[in-house]
């Protein structure tokens, strides 16, 4: 958007259409929109950049959030327990945080309890060998929960820090997938009464509405305590994030910005509202 | 769903007689939502509502009883009709074996795709090869390995050399094995990743493949343009699969990349399983993308 146009019809619809098409959504993006429109008013504003300074100001603090850090401190081992539908990228985002855990001294377990997509545990292996931490793992086709078990009495009597377990990938509207993953979340309960510290749901920032299903089937069945949103080193703007803030109040906790084991970031509200218009 | 939102919106205006083209705007406008909500993509809906809109203040439509349910007609023939038309069957070489290329962002379905093809193949009495040219994810040649095994069709891997080489070599195995069909899973890329996207090229230019199928994940939203479009312009693409449509995302991404690059969609993924592959549907995925 140009800094020098008046605060015309065309540029309230030009504002829209930005947002749109960074996947904020329709009914958001109208939302966002009408604010912006009556602080303009109300502040007496003329000037498009001093518009683009209170959207900006908007998006941060529908992002902001308490506890938008991991919640790790309460408990020993700390379990992470990664979900997400196939593909978005769990078992890179688990690779990535374990180096970063690993580079703040922290003892770090992994749990591979994808047991069942063709050499799932092979690839979280290799990541486990590459950032230099222990994986738990059963053989191909044995029970999850099983492995989730074991993992759990591994990190107990290692005295880990950090346990993260990888899920198999599932589609939300899978009903027997997402009892199957409900069940997980219980076994931990089981065996650590206050059950895991974070419940990460990976989304891929490539992903349109379907995210915020995604976000609320996920957060019913093993509750959500943040988002890791990948793949932002491309072209889509992750703007569905947004209408994932507004009606769930989740927070988005890391980002991926590539295939590295450094590829993550921590997430900076600041940061994503800019580059949504740019 | 949409039909029930046109009903509401002439509901309203009944009792006026005639519809008027502004009735048929508010109309427009609630087909447009629908769309976006739908994920199809912004500048691809702005065409679509543009061509509708002229059949839609058409007589079929201000005559009729029933122009809510017409202009759902309209919208759902022209979606069709956009999405289907073009050729839809795989390209076979004269001169075996034919070559299929998979390409695709991280994370769409490519190897899941490439064993289900295999499948699909065999069914048809076909000898193919797949061929292993992701080297850089971590375990991906063994994923494919894997998959060959459950499927019963051979993979050609040749570690960690260069795709381009391996792509070359799988042509001589595949005679040597006697296989009349080579499919090449590649790695996952960004469409703006110029050294991988330059890699496809190379390989394009190398074994010439019959059919270069880009793999397109149904919840992807606004980005579906940029990326075909990338992929298209860069390679030229005959054909898309659309995978992960037993989840419930409305799929608007296929009415995108259909009217962006023009190539047919020729079939959807429908599960994990390695059977999960079916033929496109166009009239189908409108009534789904229309909700
Ligand atoms: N460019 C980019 N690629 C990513 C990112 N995160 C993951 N990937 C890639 O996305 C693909 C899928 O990643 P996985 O970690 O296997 O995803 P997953 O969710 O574990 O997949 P399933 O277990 O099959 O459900 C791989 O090619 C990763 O390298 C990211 O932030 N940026
Ligand atoms: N439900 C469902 N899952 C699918 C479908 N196609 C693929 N998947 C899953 O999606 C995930 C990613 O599939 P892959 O075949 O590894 O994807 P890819 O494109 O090869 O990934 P990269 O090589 O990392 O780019 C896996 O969990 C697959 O089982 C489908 O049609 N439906
Ligand atoms: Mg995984
Ligand atoms: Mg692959």
């Amino acid at each position: 958007i140009q800094s020098t146009k008046k605060l015309d019809e065309d540029f309230w619809e030009e504002l829209e259409e930005i947002l749109i098409q960074a996947d904020v959504g329709v009914n958001t993006s109208l939302e966002l929109v009408e604010k912006v429109k009556q602080t303009a008013r109300k502040k007496k504003i003329s000037d498009s950049s001093e518009v683009m300074s209170i959207i900006a100001d908007e998006v941060r603090e529908m992002l902001n959030y308490e506890g938008a850090e991991l919640n790790l401190q309460a408990h020993t081992p700390g379990i992470i327990m990664v979900v997400g539908v196939n593909g978005a990228g769990k078992t890179t985002s688990i690779a990535k945080l374990a180096y970063m855990f690993k580079n703040e001294q922290q003892r770090v377990i992994l749990a591979a309890a994808d047991t069942f997509r063709a050499a799932a545990i092979d690839q979280l292996q290799i990541w486990a060998d590459r950032v230099g931490v222990e994986l738990i793992k059963h053989q191909e086709g044995a029970d999850p929960g099983a492995v989730v078990f074991d993992a759990i009495s591994a990190a107990k009597a290692r005295k880990a820090d950090v346990l993260i377990i990888d899920t198999a990938g599932r589609l939300q509207n899978k009903t027997n997938l997402m009892k199957e993953i409900s069940k997980i979340r219980k076994i931990i309960e089981r065996e650590i009464p206050e059950g895991p510290q974070e419940v990460l749901l990976v989304l891929d920032a490539t992903t349109g509405q379907n995210a915020i299903s995604q976000a609320r089937i996920f957060e019913e069945a093993t509750g959500v305590t943040g988002i890791v949103l990948t793949k932002l080193d491309g072209t889509a703007k992750g703007g569905i994030i947004l209408g994932i803030a507004s009606e769930l109040k989740i927070p988005v906790k890391f980002v991926g910005v590539g295939e590295g084991m450094d590829d993550m970031k921590a997430f900076d509200p600041e940061v994503f509202a800019r580059a949504l218009f740019e | 769903g949409l039909s029930q939102r046109l009903q509401d919106v002439f509901k309203k205006l009944r009792g006026k007689g005639k519809i008027s083209e502004d009735d048929v705007n508010l109309a427009m406008r609630e087909v447009r939502l629908a769309l976006l909500e739908a994920d199809v993509n912004f500048k691809v809906v702005k065409d679509f509502i543009g061509r509708v809109k002229e059949r839609a203040i058409g007589q079929e439509v201000l005559q009729s009883l029933t122009p809510g349910q017409q202009i759902i007609k309209i919208v759902h023939d022209e979606m069709a009709a956009l999405m289907g038309g073009s050729e839809s069957k795989l390209t076979f070489s004269s001169r075996p074996p034919t070559i299929f290329m998979a390409v695709g962002l991280q994370g769409a379905g490519k190897t899941t795709t490439v064993a289900k093809l295999g499948k699909v193949l065999v069914k048809q009495g076909r000898k193919p090869l797949l061929v292993a040219c992701d080297i850089y994810r971590p375990a991906a040649i063994k994923q494919l390995q894997v998959l060959g095994e459950q499927t019963g069709i051979p993979v050609f891997a040749m570690g960690q050399n260069k795709p381009l080489d391996i792509a070359r070599a799988s042509i001589e195995y595949a005679k040597n094995r006697g296989c009349d069909m080579i499919i090449l899973d590649t790695a996952g890329r960004l469409h703006i990743d110029s050294e991988m996207m330059d890699e496809l090229v190379q390989i394009k230019e190398a074994v010439k493949p019959d059919e270069i199928l880009l793999v397109v994940d149904a919840m992807t939203g606004q980005d579906a343009v940029n990326v075909s479009d990338h992929f298209n312009s860069q390679l030229g693409l005959s054909g898309v699969i659309l995978t992960k449509l037993d989840g419930d995302s409305r799929g608007g991404a296929a009415l995108s990349v259909k009217a962006v690059t023009g190539c047919a969609i020729k079939f959807v993924g429908m599960g994990e399983k390695l059977d999960a592959l079916e033929p496109f549907y166009p009239d189908r995925m409108a009534s789904r993308i229309l909700g």
